[in-house]
């Protein structure tokens, strides 16, 4: 099935 | 020193509300623009992003940078003693211990005056990158939040599909399956219903429908939401408030298979 991604994934530490 | 009054006690109350179950602890950055929130939820699926601009506050006066570090279940707390009509004002020292809230009422001559207490948190802010999103979708939040309530009877996740023929939010569990299609939608008597689609191009995205019920208790702050999608980047659910304020949640994808 689908996996949940983190939003870590997708927005870099600023 | 931060000094910011609300006219209306219910604006700091609601946006509390639908945040406080995604955020437990979160600084209240204020500077000369206003207060600002960024937080993830602890499994860090969701970011919670507000903004309280300093015009919608009257006065607004804060003289450098001051994170309030608030615990929002302890905020809630001191909150419910506020009537939604009275006018709130938040002060704070510029490295302060405690926040001060005091609630007016403008029917009568009652004030009453709290101090919480703040905690340092140290909070990493993440960049959000600008995204020209591929379909942008305005709707009722009442029919938002009655899509997503509905189809999470069925199961956890919901697939939104955005293309030329409407936007459909459909998902499949293990009593059966349910979808709801929208199409562009105008009320010229009731703009507040209106369902609006902007699409650049195809969309289906797959969201977990915890996070979206969740984020739905913020339909109290606007009759509007506007949802954001793009291929593979994280879904943009936003309540827009007045002078520019708002309120938005990251949701990150499903993906695979």
């Amino acid at each position: 099935g689908k996996q949940q991604r983190s939003i870590l994934g997708f927005f870099s530490k600023a | 020193m931060l000094e910011a009054k609300l006219d209306q006690a219910s604006i700091l109350k609601k946006v509390v509300d639908a945040i406080k179950d995604l955020v437990q602890d979160c600084n209240f950055d204020c500077n000369d623009s206003g207060i600002a929130l960024q937080a993830m939820d602890n499994s860090h699926v969701a970011l919670v992003s507000m903004a309280l601009k300093a015009e919608s506050f009257q006065p607004y006066r804060c003289d450098r940078n001051i994170a309030l570090g608030l615990n929002l279940t302890s905020l809630t707390k001191v909150l419910r003693a506020a009537q939604n009509e009275d006018m709130l004002t938040l002060r704070a020292e510029d490295a302060p211990d405690s926040l001060n809230l005091v609630f007016e009422s403008k029917a009568d001559d009652r004030i009453s005056e709290y101090d919480l207490k703040l905690m340092d948190i140290d909070q990493e802010h993440l960049g959000i990158p600008e995204t020209e999103y591929a379909a942008t979708i305005t709707l009722p939040s009442s029919e938002f939040r009655r899509i997503c309530t509905d189809l999470m009877a069925l199961s956890e996740s919901v697939t939104i599909d955005a293309s030329k023929d409407g936007v459909k939010f459909s998902c499949t569990g293990d009593i059966g399956n349910g979808a709801v299609t929208l199409r562009s939608h105008t009320n010229v008597d009731k703009p507040e219903l209106n369902v609006d689609i902007e699409l650049s191009e195809p969309v289906s995205l797959t969201f977990s429908l915890k996070y979206l019920v969740n984020f739905c208790k913020a339909s109290a702050l606007s009759h509007q939401v506007k949802i954001c999608l793009s291929n593979e980047v994280p879904l943009l659910v936003e309540y827009a408030l007045e002078n520019q304020s708002h309120l938005r949640f990251y949701l990150a994808p499903k993906i695979g298979d």
